[in-house]
């Protein structure tokens, strides 16, 4: 079997030569790595935390703060937990590719040149 | 700082995909394409590969145990609320969580292998293929690129090394008799009316062959023609369907024929035997020959003796196969015995290296010859 | 509040040996 991998959405990106340099790419985009599990409500509860966008439910777990000038980041989980860590830049340029079960197509959707990465382990919040 | 949020249900078809620097240069080509492939049918579950028109990369799976989470900016509807900022400015952004995933896809260059299982062999019988095509799995050259882990420019290079032709649209390869049977025809059409061995025309060529041929009974048809000059002669650059006669690789071919017909049961002495090449080539043929050129073909049990030996009988255990070909000859010259072990020095190193590794070397004036340790 | 909201760290990262990939698991 064979499929064609469609690049339609990054044409742009690709003929303008414009690449992700800080913590999303051009195309609004954003990876976020966590040294552990990170546990998420996946149930609706009336809560302010709990929204809906358009036709998705979601739920706020936390917020992050890039220092640009030093690529330090600090990231806060939940209403207990702060993790401190970094903008790193990928070795290897990671391609975000989407796998559509129902038509059988391919797309590749952009690419990270950075992932923003938390290895420590989470200090509590005073 | 951002907000962030993750959806109540995330997407399971997303995937990372390594990207090395030949593969950012693809996706910068808006003329290159890119595919994933793998060998077979949808149900055989082959590896999968990615394809631009001339490269081959596997996949290789690499699961890790961190929590990634893909995320898209988006303005929410509604202004979030929040209970504390923590003492950093108001959040200015919302990226919301779409995706997680527990393993990357890596990248490796790899050589594309052409997949020829289900594409029979044509031996020029004029009943093929049979009439409605259902026993042939593999009905097109489409076909046989989409079954196959390999790009577009290595399967056809495979296949044209391979005697591949079409026949009524439907991909084979042609048996090594039909194959030398055609070469012959062709050389002695081509001679017959004069045509130029650096410039094969296939148009010239095929009328050449067809001349005063009954085209009921005539299988050297067009496509068997081009197999020919493709597999025996190389393309000449900017002009299409021209081709330059390999003399080389022409007369080696014969050669290995002829070590198969007059030296299998028996072996013959080099200058009975080079006589006996040439025989079997088209009248007035002006190829060179030298014994050196079939060296992978034969072995000298006695002397200098020739006889047929093809790797295909060897055992494909590397220290099997030495103490089989010391026990065909005891002696071998290092340029002789190479090309039988080359094919398993899977780690490349220098031939000599690998030789050393299971036979001894010792010099005799200015030649090395190979001995068992 | 029973809506948790936490990470539950890991003192080491794994990463596995690679393995190749089936066609089937693109698009499960």
């Amino acid at each position: 079997p064979s499929v064609n991998v469609s690049k339609r959405q990054l044409q742009t990106l690709l003929q303008s030569d414009q690449h992700q340099t800080s913590v999303s790419t051009p195309l609004g985009n954003m990876m976020l790595e966590i040294q552990g599990d990170l546990e998420v409500p996946r149930q609706w509860h009336e809560d302010q935390r709990f929204t809906t966008d358009g036709e998705h439910q979601m739920v706020r777990w936390g917020l992050l703060h890039i220092d640009t000038a030093r690529n330090n980041a600090t990231l806060f989980v939940g209403r207990k937990q702060r993790l401190l860590g970094s903008l790193v830049k990928l070795d290897t340029p990671l391609g975000l590719i989407k796998f559509n079960q129902q038509d059988g197509t391919v797309e590749m959707q952009d690419v990270f040149h950075y992932k923003v990465l938390f290895k420590s382990r989470p200090l509590p919040i005073m | 700082s951002l907000n962030l949020h993750e959806r109540l249900s995330t997407d399971g078809s997303f995937r990372l995909l390594h990207l090395t620097p030949e593969l950012l240069e693809v996706l910068k080509d808006s003329n290159s394409k890119l595919q994933f492939k793998a060998a077979g049918n949808d149900e055989d579950d082959g590896d999968v590969v990615l394809c631009s028109r001339d490269k081959t990369w596997l996949l290789r799976q690499k699961n890790h145990s961190n929590t990634v989470m893909l995320m898209h900016e988006f303005t929410p509807e509604q202004e979030t609320s929040l209970e504390t900022t923590f003492g950093l400015p108001n959040p200015t952004s919302d990226f919301a969580g779409f995706a997680r995933t527990t393993f990357e896809y890596e990248t490796k260059k790899v050589s594309g292998i052409i997949n020829l299982d289900s594409v029979p062999v044509h031996n020029g019988s004029l009943d093929f293929p049979p009439a409605d095509g259902q026993d042939l799995p593999v009905k097109s050259m489409d076909d046989l690129l989409a079954s196959s882990a390999c790009s577009e420019k290595e399967c056809l290079s495979q296949w044209n090394q391979l005697g591949g032709c079409t026949v009524k649209g439907y991909p084979c390869i042609l048996s090594s008799d039909f194959l030398s049977k055609a070469l012959h025809v062709t050389l002695m059409s081509a001679m017959a009316e004069s045509l130029d061995f650096s410039r094969l025309k296939l148009d010239e060529t095929f009328d050449a062959v067809n001349k005063d041929m009954d085209q009921d009974s005539n299988p050297y048809t067009r496509e068997v023609i081009k197999t020919t000059l493709e597999k025996y002669g190389k393309r000449v650059k900017d002009d299409d369907d021209c081709w330059q006669l390999d003399q080389k690789k022409v007369a080696e071919w014969y050669g290995i024929r002829a070590l198969r017909k007059y030296a299998s049961q028996s072996s013959i002495p080099p200058a009975e035997f080079l006589i006996k090449w040439k025989s079997t080539f088209p009248p007035y043929a002006p190829f060179d020959i030298e014994i050196e050129m079939l060296r992978g073909w034969f072995f000298r049990p006695t002397g200098s003796n020739l006889q047929y030996l093809s790797k295909n009988t060897l055992p494909s255990d590397i220290k099997e196969r030495f103490k089989m070909l010391f026990k065909l000859q005891s002696q071998w010259d290092m340029d002789d015995i190479a090309p039988f072990v080359e094919e398993l020095n899977t780690k490349g190193l220098k031939i000599d290296v690998f030789i050393m590794k299971y036979a001894r070397k010792r010099r005799v004036g200015k030649k090395f010859i190979i001995s068992s340790r | 509040d029973e809506i948790r909201i936490w990470v539950r760290y890991k003192e080491g990262f794994s990463d596995a040996v690679r393995k190749n990939v089936a066609w089937s698991s693109l698009w499960s």
